[in-house]
């Protein structure tokens, strides 16, 4: 499974959409303080499924909706996208009990003002509960060793017994 | 269950006893359950030693040593089972020169199975990647996506993405 | 001792005020006691808005804008009641060099009044100490002091301080 | 009320004698990862009268003595001492009611293997309890917010309502 894209439109800082585009090898984002940087990590745990809207760094999950600035007003709606080139076949996505075809997969997320929230794989409408399956066990989950927030690098050695000891089950 | 987690286990307490002497080019690390009688919920103790110093508890590591100890562990459950892809947000900002190419040339060796989505100040980690996607706030509290070219990186970078006024 | 805290609250107010628009070139910021009725057990509320941006909870800062917004505060308390001397350990890591200049003009401010021990790895922060001390561990394991000039600092410092073989 | 000099002996990783002289202005510390710059502001906490062997990033204070190396045995004391020229007058240590002469003040501690510990003012023997009044009030103290660690410059803005009032209360 290959990553290929990731679109965010009124993703916190990203008040329009904005596509990066993956490739083999490392990506790397750079910019000065302030500019969005951590911003994009924050948009990729939330489209897999993230449900604290502290460890997105906010107090409520409509934090993660673009709130304005001194030119803009706030959106209406955040979306996140992330698109797999699922070749491999290493995600094997169900909605219903239903299979979705073809080799690229696309999960979606929205969150609109009014609080409403919608999954989408391959844009057909899923339960939060789909796109947890899909991810389970990959590596890629919530309690992933794959993903390391800002000024959480060493937080792994001081974790406590039980924090360390889900991060081994996961990768088990 | 008990022993797919005991052979996971095995597994990384190999990888991190070999990337840790990798990582400080020396020294020693290791890591045991502290109740073995009951794998399935035993916890897990860390141990090492930095090339050259004794044995001490983890907290008395030096901030750049808790760092490289921490992308050893992190690399070593990688390397038993990697994931399609890995976020590291600048994760070498505690790290001096030296440190920082050891911990470059280790990211390089993850690089043929893995994407790496990565978010540094340092030059050099900018310098391993393929793609450099550049994040400015030309329009004051927007975010936007330019393209930099690395060439233009280092002093220039600055430049390219500095708010306007 | 009412009176004592809340003239000291003001003046720090008021530094914070000014420093934060200093270091941020711009933006405004502020400090509000929780319950004014009872001023001598109050907590204090802590607000930042940088330049362009609407004003949100200090979590969303990013870690850059979080270091420079506490060393605002760090600089009022001390401009308030300044102390003799001041031990930073690497405030700037997570600085960008715009904001490592920044920092760096503000410390300059202070200089005449306090002495400063700073320990960086921003050559930037470096060029700015009356006297450098390398540390080193030719012996590993065992700490030793060592002068070095600064024109040789930079790269050179860090073949300087290298831990041998 | 100027600093003048650091001397550290058998201090973690400090285990020879070791001086830094100060100046007016900014002494900068530089080196490599692990060399032992953050041990030096553990040694100021420490003389200044720290009894938290955790905020020394150890588990007991015996911690603090140089416990060895690869080549060398550990040694059997720590000792660090301060200097201060305070022609000012703006310390002024008491022992037991008795006012040390000269205008240079320098503040010992020293801790055995055997768990014995020392303060002494001027080379006088005395108590913690001098130490501390002799600092209290002179924004140097155990809350100061004079000194900041590696790694939690941002803590200051985290910390809860009743810590940010300490140093507040400090400052008055
Ligand atoms: N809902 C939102 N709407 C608009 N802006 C937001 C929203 N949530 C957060 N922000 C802004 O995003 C900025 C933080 O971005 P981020 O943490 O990604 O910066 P960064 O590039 O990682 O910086 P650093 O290099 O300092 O870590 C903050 O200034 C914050 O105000
Ligand atoms: N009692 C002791 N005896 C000998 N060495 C010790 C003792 N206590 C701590 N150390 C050593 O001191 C080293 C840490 O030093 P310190 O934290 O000062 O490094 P640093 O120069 O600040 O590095 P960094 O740039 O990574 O922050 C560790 O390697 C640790 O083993
Ligand atoms: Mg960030
Ligand atoms: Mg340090």
């Amino acid at each position: 499974m290959k990553l290929k894209k990731l679109i965010l439109a009124g993703f916190k800082s990203f008040a329009d959409r904005t596509e990066f585009d993956f490739d083999d090898g490392i990506s790397c984002v750079v910019g000065p303080n302030g500019c969005g940087k951590s911003n994009i990590v924050d948009a990729v745990k939330w489209v897999m499924g993230e449900q604290s809207a502290k460890s997105l760094r906010g107090s409520e999950m409509m934090d993660v909706i673009f709130s304005g600035s001194s030119t803009r007003k706030p959106s209406g709606m955040a979306e996140v996208t992330l698109v797999f080139d699922n070749s491999s076949g290493f995600l094997q996505p169900e909605i219903d009990g239903e299979k979705p075809d073809g080799t690229t997969i696309s999960v979606t997320r929205r969150l609109y003002r009014n609080s409403q929230s919608d999954y989408l794989i391959n844009k057909t409408p899923c339960r939060l509960k789909d796109v947890r399956e899909m991810f389970m066990d990959t590596g890629l989950g919530r309690d992933a060793y794959s993903m390391i927030e800002q000024g959480r690098v060493s937080a792994f050695l001081q974790a406590s017994d039980d924090e360390r000891r889900a991060i081994f089950d996961e990768a088990a | 269950s008990r022993e797919l987690f005991l052979a996971s286990f095995e597994k990384i307490r190999k990888n991190f006893q070999e990337l840790f002497r990798k990582l400080f080019g020396g020294g020693k690390a290791d890591i045991f359950l502290t109740d073995p009688q009951d794998v399935l919920s035993s916890g897990i103790e860390i141990y090492a030693r930095p090339p050259g110093k004794e044995l001490r508890s983890l907290t008395l590591l030096s901030g750049g040593e808790k760092t490289m100890t921490a992308l050893a562990m992190l690399f070593s459950i990688f390397k038993s089972r990697p994931s399609p892809f890995c976020l590291l947000d600048e994760v070498d900002a505690a790290l001096d020169e030296n440190n920082n190419e050891r911990f470059n040339r280790l990211l390089a060796e993850f690089v043929p199975t893995s994407q790496f989505l990565i978010i540094s100040h340092a030059k050099r980690t900018m310098s391993m990647a393929n793609v450099l996607y550049g994040v400015t706030m030309q329009e004051p509290g927007v975010s936007k996506r330019i393209s930099v070219r690395f060439e233009d990186a280092g002093k220039k970078l600055d430049e390219q993405l500095e708010p306007v006024g």
